[in-house]
């Protein structure tokens, strides 16, 4: 499987609507410092379901909507949705199925809501989505910045426990 | 779990060694599971030696020795677990030239069975990409994506 | 010393603001003592707000723009201190090159009063120094020092 | 004043004799990954008195020597030497006063022994030259690997003891 296309509508600095769509292979990230290239990777995080606000670099939920530029004004929500294609065994040239996750933050919800193509669903859908693709638990290595010696830096248990959470 | 994770390891562990041959061009790297009293304390050891160097206690090598010792390991890992997807932010920071295009012919060739999201400033590492994008702000404070032709970046 | 610092801190605070905005193009940073119940209480918070954008928890800025300020507010406080020699380990590694020009102009005026002893893999930030030393393996396990000339390096 | 002259033997990778004289103003230091460029600013660390494992990056003091190479056999004794200079007013064209420290490790020794221009000295002595040189306590702003975000990343009463420890 892999990652197809993410869209972001007012997460953190993407004020207004934005989409990316992958290489099934190799793609780079390039930008000024500050630009929003880690940004991206916590939006990953975030619809993928995680909620740490160290790993996403908050204090508070609301620290993930757009706060405003000179143009463009501040936002009290946030949405960042995911498409997962399978690679197409190519057999009758088609694409593989695909499946769209999605998490939106409002403060009327009081948290953030997810959904699977389209349809609200609870986090624990979300997990099931996730293994249905290969995706459990940290299966995908998220490395971020700064923290690549992390894994030679760690103690023995921490390290198998980072380990094992790849399986 | 357990058996399940100690089987795997030695998988990781040839990778790991493979890998880190590869990255340093030499030298060795093998990983160890330490029996604890209970399957809770078990723990994972690493054992870095860069080609011609003295076995030492991980704290002692180099910054971008560290950064290289991590890449091994992680990409062992991610193959041996069979995980789809790795998104890499920065960790080519801390390489010097000669181990940044070691690093960055590696990511070409795992890319080609699992999808990697690699964020960089490095040009050894851009130039390996199928797919570019730059990220800018259009205005303080507002980011915005688009698609860069790789000698405005060089 | 809880006076003298205080009032240190404002000299610190005015020149970190001087050279948050150089460094970031504009902006501002500021500094500010927060009284405690106690003496030892206290602490220094740091307000860092890039140009254009809003006043943010520091832990939102990115990896080069933590770096950039962490720079501003070392050598504002060196100044204030009147601290005689500086040694940097790498401090440039996750600047962009505009940051990094802004950085090895600064560094290279700094050097002026004080002396400034840095290690870098930077072109920009090598191109400033006065003494250049390269130190590399003579044989693998054994580092020697040798003088370098700009262009083996760029 | 300024550091003039940092004398290395068998101090961790440099095995042998190794010199360095930095200009008064601008150095920079510059070089593959682990050539040796960080084991300097353990050197200038060791030798104005720190002891701390976690800052030299070792586990223990013996980890200091040099631990040899294929031609260059291992070291169990490390040395580093340190000439300050005053800086002159230039008036007669003469240099200022010079002191230099020192700090050798020998596993006979016990632990490492300190010298002040030549004769043996305690650490209380070492701190006592360092402060008429002003550069008592951590006035001289050592700045490590990895480490430059982290004044930004403390907490406000660790910033705080920070930015003293330069008074
Ligand atoms: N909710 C938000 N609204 C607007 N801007 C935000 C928000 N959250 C974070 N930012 C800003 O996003 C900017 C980009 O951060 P990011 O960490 O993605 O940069 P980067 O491209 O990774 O830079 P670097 O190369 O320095 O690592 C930061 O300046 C931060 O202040
Ligand atoms: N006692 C010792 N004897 C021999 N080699 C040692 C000793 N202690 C450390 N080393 C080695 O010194 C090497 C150089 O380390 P150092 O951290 O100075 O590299 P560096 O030039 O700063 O590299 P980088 O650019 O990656 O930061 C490491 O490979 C380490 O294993
Ligand atoms: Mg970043
Ligand atoms: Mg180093």
């Amino acid at each position: 499987m892999f990652l197809e296309r993410l869209f972001l509508k007012n997460f953190k600095s993407f004020g207004g609507s934005h989409e990316l769509r992958f290489a099934p292979g190799f793609t780079a990230v390039v930008g000024p410092n500050g630009s929003g290239k880690s940004n991206l990777l916590d939006a990953l995080r975030w619809v993928l379901g995680d909620g740490s606000a160290s790993r996403l670099r908050i204090t508070r939920l609301g620290d993930l909507a757009f706060q405003g530029s000179a143009s463009l004004a501040r936002s009290t929500e946030a949405e960042v949705s995911l498409r997962l294609r399978e690679i197409s065994d190519g057999i009758e040239g088609g694409r593989g199925r695909s499946c769209t996750l999605g998490r939106r933050f409002s403060p009327e919800d009081g948290g953030s809501l997810f959904f699977l193509d389209g349809a609200r669903v609870r986090l624990q859908d979300v997990d099931e989505a996730k293994r249905s693709w290969r995706l459990e638990g940290d299966r995908f290595a998220f490395i971020g910045q700064g923290e690549v010696a992390e894994v030679v830096q760690q103690r023995p248990r921490e390290r198998r426990v980072h380990l094992e959470s790849l399986f | 779990a357990g058996a399940l994770f100690s089987q795997a390891l030695q998988g990781i562990d040839r990778r790991f060694n493979e890998l880190f041959r590869r990255l340093f061009g030499g030298g060795e790297g093998r990983l160890m599971l330490t029996e604890g009293l209970s399957l809770w304390d078990a723990g994972v050891e690493v054992m870095a030696r860069p080609p011609g160097k003295t076995p030492q206690h991980l704290g002692q090598l180099s910054g971008g020795e560290q950064s290289l010792t991590g890449i091994a390991l992680l990409f062992a890992a991610m193959e041996v677990a069979g995980a789809p997807l790795a998104v890499l932010d920065e960790v080519d920071a801390a390489l010097d030239e000669a181990n940044l295009k070691r690093f960055a012919a590696l990511a070409e060739e795992c890319a080609r069975t699992r999808q990697l999201i690699v964020m960089t400033h490095r040009r050894y590492t851009m130039e390996r990409a199928q797919v570019l994008y730059g990220v800018t702000m259009s205005e303080p404070g507002l980011s915005q994506v688009v698609g860069v032709r790789l000698e405005d970046w060089t």
